[in-house]
Order: structure tokens, then C-alpha cells, then sequence
């Protein structure tokens, strides 16, 4: 997919920040 | 006359009872006494308040205190449901039960929808969803000139801003989520599935002298 045709959204929820999987993972 | 011994277990400031936490949220009276270890081992990091601070909030996310990072502050805005600039035990619980395999979509949805809507006015706006973009960009190493930027906002608002008003409100991005439930991903953690079996990291500040 070519990022002209990425939705905004989608690019913002693969930020580290809003992964809250680190509370966990050893 | 005999005396009875009551135990008590000393808990931080702002602990609730987990009978409780467990009626008002997804997790299990065990779960949430779970919980409450990890909660302890985090706000006891830097600050040894039983809080948990932003600082620690960022370290266990990042490994780094002082990493600043957009999301993440919006999620502790979030999860510090009082405002008063930490995270208390009632609040870790209520606001990682929306994270939980069982908890609804909607939920999850409405709760996507607050992290977005930066400036709490009930909708999202163009400027705001330019703004969250530049934000992912400066912490990853993609690189996209400011007219792709434009484009992406724009389709974006295409598809979502239903009724062409320049805004997203939150039954827009109801429809939108539904129709690209792969925004919801981060939603749902399956470690809380088994929080009662969960060995939780250690984790181990490391301070650095700096002259």
C-alpha cells in the first residue's frame, strides 16, 4: 500500500505509545 | 476476655477493594488482586508513592523516563481519570478493563475516540488528525513530505467525515471503526486473559549520571 493511500488512523494506532502490550512483556 | 488479631495489610493511598474493581470491570476478584502486584511494581519505580507518575507510566513503555512520546501522554491522560497527574489503583483497573478480551467493542471504540479527540470537544478535527500524524512520524523513522500528509488527512476525512461538516463526531467514528476494525487492534491486550498465571517483568531502572 502506498502512503498517499493509507488511512490516518490506521498509521496513528502503530504507535509505540498506544501499544500497551510493554505493561506485560518481560 | 480474649483479643482477636486483625491483620492489616497496609495498601497505597487511593486502593480500592478489589471486590469492587471486579463488579465494575471486566477482570475476576483474583485478577484484580493480580493487578495490584503489577500496579505496585510499577509505582514504586522512581517515585515510591504507590502512584504511578508519568515518568514511570513512560518508563515501563519505553524503558526510558524521560522518552516523551504524544500517545502515550494521551493514554495517561486518559487512565488518570481524577486529573491530578497520577495514576491511582481504581483507575490502572477501570481503565485497562477496556482493554480486556471481553470488553465490548463499543466500548473500546468510544475509549479509541477520546484518545483522538484531543481537545475533548466531542469531535475530531482535520487539524487534530493532521496534527496526531506528524506526532507518529516524529517517532518512527518514516519520512513523508508534508503534501502526502495532506492526501492521507484528506481521504481519510473522505471516508469518515460522513456528513462533510469538516469534523468526525463519535457516531462517524463508530462507522468507520465497524468498517476498519483493524484500528481497534490495540484495543484488546490477550495478556489480561490470564493476568492470575502472569509473572510480571521486573523491571529495573537504570540511572545514569549526567555531569
Amino acid at each position: 500500500e502506498r502512503p498517499s493511500q493509507m488511512n490516518a488512523f490506521e498509521l496513528i494506532s502503530t504507535s509505540q505509545g498506544l501499544n500497551l502490550g510493554s505493561l506485560f512483556e518481560k | 476476655m480474649g483479643c482477636a488479631f486483625v491483620k492489616q495489610v497496609k495498601h497505597a493511598p487511593g486502593y480500592e477493594e478489589s471486590t469492587l474493581l471486579a463488579y465494575e470491570t471486566a477482570f475476576t476478584i483474583k485478577e484484580v488482586e493480580s493487578l495490584y502486584e503489577l500496579f505496585e511494581k510499577i509505582s514504586h519505580l522512581i517515585f515510591n508513592d504507590g502512584f504511578i507518575h508519568r515518568e514511570e507510566f513512560q518508563f515501563v513503555l519505553f524503558k526510558d523516563s524521560n522518552k516523551r512520546n504524544f500517545f502515550a501522554d494521551r493514554i495517561f491522560d486518559l487512565f488518570d481519570i481524577k486529573g491530578n497527574g497520577v495514576i491511582e489503583f481504581g483507575e490502572f483497573v477501570r481503565s485497562l478493563s477496556i482493554f480486556h478480551p471481553y470488553t465490548s467493542q463499543d466500548e473500546k471504540i468510544t475509549f479509541a475516540f477520546r484518545i483522538y479527540d484531543l481537545k475533548n470537544a466531542g469531535f475530531i478535527e482535520r487539524e487534530e488528525l493532521k496534527e496526531m500524524v506528524l506526532a507518529l512520524l516524529n517517532e518512527s523513522d518514516l519520512f513523508l513530505t508534508d503534501d502526502v500528509v495532506e492526501t492521507i488527512v484528506d481521504q481519510t476525512f473522505k471516508q469518515a467525515d460522513l456528513n462533510c461538516d469538516e469534523k468526525i463526531d463519535p457516531m462517524e467514528w463508530k462507522e468507520f471503526a465497524k468498517k476498519n476494525p483493524s484500528l481497534l487492534k490495540n484495543m484488546t491486550l490477550p495478556y489480561l486473559m490470564d493476568i492470575t498465571m502472569a509473572e510480571f517483568p521486573n523491571f529495573v531502572m537504570n540511572f545514569e549520571v549526567v555531569d
